[in-house]
Parts: C-alpha cells; sequence; structure tokens
C-alpha cells in the first residue's frame, strides 16, 4: 500500500493513500 | 449533503475538542466533475475548524495537481458540508447549560 506526500506551498501536507475497495461507491 | 461526487470524511475520532482534524477525500464518481480526473486515491489532510476556508484547501489541492481549476467549486463545497456536519454534530454534544 504505497503512500505518496505532497506538501503545498503554503506548507500544508497532503498524504495520498488508496481509496479502500469497500468505499468505493458501486456501479 | 448534496452528492458532489466527491467523498469527505474524518480521519480520525473527533473527540470534539481539537480545532484542527483528519479529513480523508476521495473521489467517488468522477462522472461528476467537470474536469478530466486523475485517479490518484484518497488525499489525506488537517483542517482547522476555526481559522480555515474550505475553499481556500480546495483550491490548493488544485495548485498541487489533483483536480483541475474547474473543480475546485465542486471539492470547496464537499469540505464545507463535512465541516459543517462536525460542527453540528459538536454543538449538539455541548450541553445547553454550558
Amino acid at each position: 500500500s504505497a503512500t505518496a506526500q505532497v506538501v503545498h506551498s503554503a506548507g500544508r501536507r497532503f498524504i495520498v493513500s488508496p481509496v479502500p475497495e469497500a468505499r468505493l461507491k458501486e456501479q | 449533503a448534496e452528492d458532489t461526487g466527491v467523498r469527505v470524511e474524518l480521519n480520525e475520532e473527533d473527540d470534539g475538542k481539537k480545532s484542527t482534524i483528519a479529513l480523508k477525500l476521495w473521489v467517488e464518481d468522477p462522472k461528476k466533475l467537470k474536469g478530466k480526473y486523475k485517479d490518484t486515491g484518497a488525499i489525506e489532510f488537517t483542517f482547522d475548524l476555526v481559522s480555515e476556508v474550505p475553499e481556500v484547501v480546495a483550491q490548493e489541492m488544485v495548485e498541487s495537481g489533483f483536480f483541475l481549476d474547474c473543480d475546485v467549486k465542486i471539492v470547496g463545497k464537499s469540505i464545507r458540508d463535512r465541516v459543517a456536519l462536525i460542527k453540528w454534530r459538536r454543538e449538539r454534544t455541548v450541553s445547553p447549560g454550558n
């Protein structure tokens, strides 16, 4: 489960993680 | 709240006291976005309930490349709706006498 970190120039930290399959809306 | 296609949920248990809370945002329905969405996964971030504005955070997500500028409103609204719900729940848990 890879995660990535993006730091915005304003200093906010965004961490990208996988969306749990169970939480995805059913199509 | 309106189904914007963008889901925002608490990413930690809300103790009702901290002003800064952890949130998690992901796209449930890319068709509801105006721009083409890159499936990057869920975005975890912190939000200050007192001093921050949802639309500003949405703009930062755009500038960080998660969304296109045309979707900044829908992302901002999604965050705003969740923040409003969190605040509403907190108000309800405060006893009227306080």
